[in-house]
């Protein structure tokens, strides 16, 4: 009985360690399409325009954004080698990822939302490696693998 | 005092926590300076 | 019951091997093409009533948001390298 109960828990364990890493390949899987998508869309764009935007209006992943109100007065303290900066706004603020700011520009066609035409669901497969598109194939039919399949195990 | 440290460049976990902290900040009951002028907290970002 | 579980655990310890091998395979290249301009940055937050600040830093520098009952305060430091702040221009 005591052995029963030790793999109960090392399997309970286990389940919960699959869970967070499906939830880690969802995130990464997102990363990737997002990532790949806006490379091809600034490729051909450099295509057609003869060359990359000027240096000074592009930002280089990866990069933070911080976006608050245009009435927010905004305090900076930095250090004189710029290893540190202080802000103190009289306001609320975001912070978000470069990765967020992909996905705000439909970069990852909506997976995340589980919302993606079939269209999208086939460049966004084209984007990942074949081993993975079945997993891209789930995320776009909403159908959260993160926690699918465990049950079957767990019973 | 709660105060929340991100590693930036960390591989995995940081959107979550930029989730945190935007929840953290926008619900703060903390009085905004203006708050009395006008509604001037930021709207979310557009999602296209 | 007890051979159950060990099979259980066995499946379950090759899911999560499966699982690690994808995991590997999700690695982003750096790329000269990796970037987004201020139009793209300007199409999600509207500039007629955002302000966008771009943050570029080293890895592992530390952000640290302060308690927002007691201000709005954030805080960079770096230990590898110099940050660049700047603000997304409005057009």
């Amino acid at each position: 009985a005591q052995e029963c109960q030790n793999l109960e828990m090392e399997k309970q364990r286990r389940i919960e360690r699959i869970k967070q890493k499906r939830a880690q390949l969802q995130e990464l899987l997102l990363q990737q399409i997002a990532f790949k998508n806006l490379v091809q869309r600034n490729e051909q764009n450099e295509q057609q325009n003869l060359g990359p935007p000027a240096l000074n209006s592009t930002i280089q992943l990866p990069f933070l954004i911080v976006n608050t109100s245009k009435r927010t007065i905004i305090d900076c303290s930095i250090s004189s080698d710029k290893f540190e900066y202080l802000f103190n706004f009289d306001n609320t603020f975001e912070i978000h990822d470069d990765i967020e700011v992909l996905k705000r520009m439909g970069m990852s066609f909506g997976l995340e939302a589980g919302k993606c035409s079939s269209e999208d669901l086939k460049t966004a497969k084209s984007l990942v490696p074949k081993a993975l598109e079945s997993y891209v194939s789930d995320m776009c039919t909403g159908s959260s693998w993160v926690n699918q399949g465990l049950l079957l195990s767990s019973t | 005092k709660s105060r929340i440290l991100v590693s930036i460049g960390e591989s995995f976990g940081t959107s979550e926590k930029f989730q945190k902290i935007n929840q953290m900040v926008g619900s703060s009951d903390r009085q905004l300076k203006r708050s009395a002028e006008e509604s001037t907290t930021p709207k979310p970002l557009k999602r296209l | 019951k007890h051979q159950v579980l060990e099979k259980e655990i066995h499946d379950l310890q090759a899911a999560e091997q499966q699982l690690d091998d994808l995991i590997q395979m999700c690695s982003l290249t750096g790329c000269t093409s990796a970037y987004v301009t201020c139009q793209d940055l300007r199409s999600i937050a509207d500039p007629s009533e955002q302000m966008v600040i771009v943050i570029k830093a080293p890895p592992e520098t530390q952000l640290q948001v302060s308690d927002p009952a007691e201000t709005f305060q954030v805080s960079l430091k770096s230990a590898q390298g110099p940050i660049d702040v700047f603000l997304c221009p409005e057009d």
